[in-house]
C-alpha cells in the first residue's frame, strides 16, 4: 500500500542524504556515530531471517541494502569523527540496549531466540535516534541536511502507522508489538517534528531550544 | 483478528 511504499522510500532517502552529507563534507560533524551503530544492530538483529525465510525480492534487496549501508555509514563516520575536536556524541547507549533486550524478553511472539531478537530490534529501533537528538540539542544548531536526514528517518516509521491501520482493515492483520514500538518511535520524534515544522517548513534557520 | 507478526515489513 501507498503508506508503506512511501515509508520505505523515506527510509531510503534518509540514508542517501546521510551518506551523501558525510561524503561531500568529508566530516561526521553533527551526525551521531552511536545512533548509526544502534541502527546497524537493529538491522542485523531484525533481518537475520534473511538466512532462513524469503518474502519477496523487494524485501530481500531492501534488507541487504539497509544492513550494508548502515555498516558503511559506521565505517565512514569512524573515519571522519576522529578529526572533530568537540564531538558531542556522549549518550550512554547501554541505557537503551539493556532495557530493549529486557522488553524483548518480556514482549515477543514466542520465547524463541529469533523472536526475542526480532522484538529487541523493534524496541531498540524505537529509541535509536535519541543519541542523535541529544547531540543536536547539545550543539544547539545543525546543518540543514542533517535535519532533513533525521526528518526523513522519522517520517518512515510515522508513515508505517497509517500502513498498519490500512492493513488492519484490508487484511485483518495487526501486530501489537510492531505498532506499539512504532508509536513510541514516532512520539520520540514528536518534539523534533514540531521544531522541524516551525523552523524548516516555515523557512527560518534551525536550532533546538 | 489475525495477530501474526508483520514480518513481511522492513
Amino acid at each position: 500500500n501507498i503508506f508503506r511504499i512511501a515509508g520505505d522510500l523515506s527510509h531510503l532517502v534518509s540514508i542517501f542524504i546521510l551518506i551523501n552529507t558525510i561524503n561531500v563534507k568529508k566530516s561526521a560533524q553533527g551526525i551521531s556515530l552511536k545512533t548509526n551503530i544502534l541502527y546497524a544492530v537493529v538491522f542485523v538483529t531484525r533481518y537475520v531471517d534473511l538466512l532462513y525465510s524469503y518474502t519477496s525480492l523487494y524485501n530481500t534487496l531492501m534488507k541487504i541494502f539497509f544492513i550494508s549501508s548502515s555498516i558503511y555509514t559506521i565505517v565512514m563516520l569512524k573515519k571522519y569523527s576522529k578529526n572533530i575536536q568537540q564531538y558531542n556524541d556522549d549518550f550512554k547507549i547501554e541505557y537503551l540496549i539493556a532495557p530493549s533486550f529486557v522488553l524483548g524478553l518480556i514482549f515477543n511472539h514466542g520465547f524463541k531466540f529469533s523472536e526475542i531478537l526480532w522484538s529487541f530490534s523493534l524496541w531498540l529501533e524505537s529509541v535509536s535516534i535519541l543519541p542523535q537528538l541529544f547531540m543536536l540539542q547539545k550543539s544547539g544548531e545543525s546543518q540543514l541536511l542533517t535535519t532533513h536526514y533525521i526528518f526523513a528517518l522519522g517520517l518512515y516509521r510515522a508513515l508505517y502507522i497509517p500502513n498498519w491501520i490500512y492493513r488492519y482493515f484490508a487484511e485483518g492483520r495487526f501486530d501489537k508489538l510492531a505498532i506499539t514500538t512504532g508509536i513510541i518511535q514516532t512520539l520520540v520524534y514528536s518534539d523534533f517534528f514540531y521544531v522541524y515544522y516551525q523552523k524548516v517548513i516555515k523557512n527560518i534557520g534551525f536550532s533546538l531550544p | 483478528k489475525n495477530s501474526q507478526p508483520l514480518k513481511d515489513e522492513l
